[in-house]
This record gives structure tokens, sequence and C-alpha cells, in this order.
């Protein structure tokens, strides 16, 4: 990606799994 | 050209297939340590392990529902070296760091074996 321009997103990517239903 | 960069996208994947672990969801494969039994992913195994990639990547023993580990092998440091596997964290105590280094030579998790030799020095004032 060298010469793109990165944007950091911190936040979370994905939906989070429940550890139990 | 602009590319957006999810800086924790690799730490929230873990934790999901971390979730996916203790919850026994398309876990693949049995682990047999001495007496003891560990569900896992063999994509994560193998991701982590060189052992588990020579093993998994074998076309007659990619499909084993079972894999029986050397008997001289200690659960309790396969436990957290499966552990360091699924969340990064590797949890050294020092009763147990001889057989969490000799777990990780035999599984072939080289990097984990530096880290061990590091806190065996540090430890050590001799």
């Amino acid at each position: 990606y060298e010469g793109v321009n990165t944007i950091k997103e911190m936040g979370r990517s994905i939906h989070e799994i429940p550890r139990q239903d | 050209d602009s590319c957006i960069q999810f800086t924790r996208h690799a730490s929230d994947v873990l934790l999901n297939l971390n979730r996916l672990r203790s919850r026994d969801i398309l876990t693949d494969v049995t682990i047999l340590v001495n007496r003891q039994q560990f569900r896992a992913h063999k994509t994560v195994l193998m991701a982590c392990s060189g052992l588990f990639y020579t093993i998994f990547t074998d076309s007659h023993k990619c499909n084993l529902s079972a894999i029986s580990l050397d008997p001289k092998v200690d659960p309790e440091g396969f436990a957290i070296l499966l552990e360091f596997m699924y969340t990064s964290r590797l949890t050294l105590k020092e009763s147990l760091i001889m057989s969490i280094m000799n777990t990780a030579i035999y599984l072939q998790m080289d990097h984990v074996v530096d880290t061990c030799h590091r806190f065996i020095k540090t430890s050590d004032p001799s």
C-alpha cells in the first residue's frame, strides 16, 4: 500500500460473537 | 487513493474465533494430551504451530478428527499455549516455564520458545 493514503479506523471492525446464547 | 485500515480487525477476529472455540462451534479436531482433551480449529492450530502445520498439510492426516500428542507433553503447558494461540496472551508461570517451553519446542512455536528463553534469563539472577 505504498503511496496510498491510509486512514486508521480504531473502532470495532466486526460484530462480536456472544460468549453464550 | 485511500485505504481504511481497521486497526482492531485482527484481534476482533481472534476474539470471535476464541468465542467459537469456547462454544465448540465448527471446532474440527480433538487434541489428546495424556488423558486430557482439547477441542480446537485446525486452521488456528496450523497457523500458530509448525508441528500442526505439517500434520494438517499432510493429505493422509488432514482429515483426522483426533490427534494424540507425545505422552511426554504436559497438558497444563499445552493448555497455556492453546490459550495463547486464541488470545495472543502467554501466561508464563515460573513453576510451569519448563513445560511450556518444552511444549513450544515440540509444537514448533519458535517465537514462543525465544520468549521463554528470555523469561528464564531475566528471572534467573545467576
